[in-house]
């Protein structure tokens, strides 16, 4: 596997924080989490009425959705498995170089 | 060799690096290669110069990819560049026209150790590799690092964080090196623009403030051609106006210091997608991505042999 399957079971969260209020909500959970922020590129530039991509590690994503479903904080799952997506963007690359 | 280099598939670091000799091998009369120095991990900072060597003092364009290591449709956009270019130069005369009234200055990999690193351990990286002794994090956001209203809101002075302004302003090698360059040729230098992703944006300056600049009629009118000429391709939508309204205000990006340094346009794009693959996007979708964004770079082009 590509990255020795590292990201096996990490996903793609996407909020879409819908006042200030949820803005906080979210910055507050982000602080108690490590998070890969693909956008924006770090949490203080978070606003309302725009995405917020949150790449979660797999040991981290039943406690994320637990706590936004908590805050009424709605989400989406962008990406559910990424190590997939990684293996499918080159993976047949490396499948033919093992060809 | 380069007939058989595949533009619609991701390359590692190397593979792009041996693209770019073969390419300046095979077309020695529009084409050169050259190094601006070495990253902070000592690899060679390759830049292509394209363009017919008719005069001396052409006007140039520069174009930069991969600043953010992670945005791997980057470096493909600045290899379909130059192969469009090439190909099309004998039977495309709006390119043929380009190649010889300009000079196009292309910049595969900005930043090399991150794009390498991205390859070999951590897919999702962004920033440079540098380290500070007294710090375990490693990197600096390599368009937060320019000298143009450095590490003030949007970037960040905690070396862990990905929008890590760095120690000082163009700490980083990389930086450094382009920064020289284009203060060494700003005169000729009449656009500057940086790929990134994802976000489907055409961005110009200010990033830092919120504010208009001088020349806005100008910009607004290049990047509003250039994003119709994007969406005439495939009809995908791009938003385009002022980073810090568009996007989100951020200081020491290379674009504000392009401007600053006297570069009358600079553009950041954000290629596709807006964050279904985001930074995964397939394989199967470089064709079109660096199809229409090569519409785009070709209008902002040509629209600098015009008056504005």
């Amino acid at each position: 596997y590509l990255y020795n399957n590292r990201y096996v079971g990490d996903q793609v969260f996407r909020i879409i924080p819908s006042s200030n209020t949820e803005v906080q909500a979210v910055k507050q959970l982000l602080q108690n989490l490590t998070v890969d922020l693909w956008q924006p590129n770090s949490a203080s530039l978070i606003r309302d009425n725009s995405p917020a991509d949150i790449h979660v590690g797999r040991n981290k994503t039943q406690w994320l959705r637990r706590h936004l479903h908590q805050a009424h904080i709605h989400y989406e799952v962008l990406i559910s498995n990424l190590q997939t997506e990684i293996e499918k963007q080159t993976g047949y690359r490396s499948s033919r170089k093992r060809r | 060799s380069e007939l058989q280099y595949d533009y619609e598939v991701y390359h590692p670091l190397e593979e792009i690096q041996s693209w770019m000799f073969e390419i300046n091998r095979t077309h020695p009369h529009l084409v050169d290669l050259f190094s601006i120095g070495q990253s902070y991990e000592g690899r060679p900072l390759y830049v292509l110069q394209l363009g017919k060597r008719t005069r001396p003092f052409k006007k140039a364009v520069w174009i930069d990819c991969g600043v953010h290591a992670r945005e791997w449709i980057g470096p493909a956009f600045c290899q379909w560049f130059v192969k469009e270019a090439l190909n099309s130069y004998q039977h495309d005369s709006s390119m043929r026209r380009l190649m010889n009234q300009l000079n196009f200055y292309i910049m595969p990999v900005f930043n090399v150790d991150g794009y390498h690193y991205s390859w070999k351990t951590d897919r999702f990286w962004r920033k440079t590799r540098s380290k500070i002794p007294k710090y375990h994090c490693r990197g600096v956001d390599a368009n937060r690092n320019w000298k143009v209203k450095w590490c003030d809101e949007g970037a960040s002075l905690h070396p862990c964080d990905d929008t890590y302004c760095g120690p000082f302003p163009e700490s980083e090698p990389e930086v450094k090196a382009v920064a020289k360059f284009l203060r060494k040729h700003r005169k000729r230098v009449k656009a500057y623009i940086s790929i990134h992703a994802y976000a489907q944006m055409l961005l110009y300056p200010y990033s830092y403030k919120y504010a208009t600049i001088p020349n806005f009629n100008c910009v607004e009118s290049a990047a509003q051609n250039a994003v119709s000429a994007l969406y005439s391709a495939y009809g995908v939508r791009y938003r385009y106006g002022p980073a810090s309204t568009t996007l989100y205000v951020s200081s020491g990006s290379s674009i504000d210091w392009a401007y600053k340094n006297g570069i009358p346009y600079a553009f950041a794009f954000e290629l596709r997608d807006t964050g279904y693959y985001g930074f995964l996007l397939p394989e199967a979708l470089i064709n079109p991505t660096c199809t229409e964004t090569m519409r785009a770079i070709k209008t902002i082009a040509s629209g600098l042999l015009k008056k504005c």
